[in-house]
Order: C-alpha cells, then sequence, then structure tokens
C-alpha cells in the first residue's frame, strides 16, 4: 500500500458519502444517473465477488464490503425511496453500447480465460465507461448542483490517484497491470473536461454551468 | 516487469 492508491480509495469512500449526504439532505436523486448507478452495481458485484474465496486483508475485505453494500444501497434510494425524483427522461445514455463492447474486449483481453478473470476484466472496462450515462447527463441539463460536482470531483479523484500509484508500484516492486492501466488512463481522461470546469466554477464559488 | 493482476487492489 502506498500513499497514492491510500488516498485514491479515500477518496472514493469520500464520493460515496457525498452523494449519500446529497441524498439524504435534498431529499432527492435529482442530478444523478441512475444508469451510472446500477453500473457501479453490476462492477462491484463481478469485481469483489471474490471476497468469498480470497482472503487479501482486512482493508481489502471491509472496502469491498461496503463498495458493494454502499451501491445496491444507492440503488434502492434511487429506485425506492426516492423514486419521483428521478427523472429517467434525461437519463437517456444508452447502456447497452457500453456492455457488449466491454464484455467483448473481457473476452479478448484477460489474464486467464476463466470465468471469474473474465469478470473481472469486464468489471475493470465497465468502470472505466461507468461514469458516461452521469456526464451525458450533464451536458444534457447544462448545469449540476455543487454537492453532484463535489461527488464527481472525488470519484474522479479516485482513478487519477490509482495512476501515480501504480507508476510507484512498477519502480517500487516492478509489476505492471496493463488491463487496469489502460482502463484507468480512459477513465481519468474521461473527466478531463468536467475536471476543467469545475476547478474553473466551483471552486472558485461559482455555480456549475456548462458552456451551451 | 511482470504484467499481472493486482489482487491488493479495488
Amino acid at each position: 500500500m502506498n500513499l497514492f492508491r491510500l488516498f485514491g480509495d479515500l477518496s472514493h469512500l469520500a464520493s460515496i458519502f457525498i452523494l449519500l449526504h446529497k441524498i439524504r439532505t435534498t431529499r432527492s436523486c435529482r442530478g444523478i444517473s441512475f444508469k451510472t448507478q446500477a453500473l457501479y452495481v453490476a462492477v462491484f458485484v463481478s469485481r469483489y465477488l471474490d471476497i468469498l474465496w480470497e482472503w487479501v486483508s482486512l482493508y481489502n475485505f471491509v472496502m469491498k464490503v461496503f463498495f458493494i453494500a454502499s451501491s445496491c444501497f444507492i440503488l434502492y434510494l434511487m429506485k425506492m425511496k426516492y423514486r419521483p425524483t428521478h427523472d429517467p427522461s434525461i437519463d437517456t445514455f444508452r447502456v447497452e453500447f457500453l456492455v457488449g463492447p466491454c464484455a467483448l474486449l473481457a473476452l479478448i483481453f484477460n489474464y486467464k480465460f476463466t470465468f471469474t478473470e473474465v469478470l473481472w476484466s469486464l468489471s475493470i472496462f465497465l468502470e472505466s465507461l461507468a461514469i458516461l450515462p452521469q456526464l451525458f447527463m450533464l451536458q444534457r441539463t447544462g448545469e449540476a448542483e455543487t454537492i453532484t460536482t463535489h461527488y464527481l470531483a472525488a470519484l474522479g479523484a479516485y482513478r487519477a490517484l490509482y495512476i501515480p500509484n501504480w507508476i510507484y508500484r512498477y519502480f517500487s516492486e516492478g509489476v505492471v497491470d496493463p488491463i487496469a492501466v489502460t482502463a484507468g488512463l480512459v477513465q481519468t481522461a474521461l473527466y478531463a473536461d468536467f475536471f476543467y470546469v469545475y476547478f474553473t466554477t466551483v471552486i472558485q464559488g461559482q455555480k456549475f454551468e456548462l458552456p451551451a | 516487469g511482470d504484467a499481472a493482476r493486482a489482487k491488493d487492489e479495488l
């Protein structure tokens, strides 16, 4: 464990708490893409189900349980408790265009052609693109609540911090995980535009608004 | 370096 990864994971944790806080305080899931949240459930369940047969560490176990449970809980909040506050008419990204190609990529690029390893690859590829419905929705509405942008910033920072972690591990341990690295770079790049607007508006105390 | 999946990463 190095500090980049630790802060990356903490940033991921923070993003979940920010999202829960946003839903609870505004009593609404307005501005949050259900499709993105559903993809995260698929990502975490497919990747972290290995807690059932693989023991890495207490840290690893607790985090995995947390991410599976919290993503499911958020989906429950959106689908049941705050259902009327979710507007499917602006959450229109075609998720099937992501899942198909990701499944194909997972079948081609994996470390072993077994069910669980292909599933792991799929979760990595899917995670890198899971934010797209959310960013698409943001693009459509052209603005976002400040708390929602903090959620996205924390989520984006998580994978961005994994990049120096991989560089560090390459030099200190001599290992490289090309599948995770490639997908991680793509995932981080997708946030570039968001981060630009975030730093030039929200951090300066202005409202997050995309140019028309 | 070796190409492998980092099992300890989240």
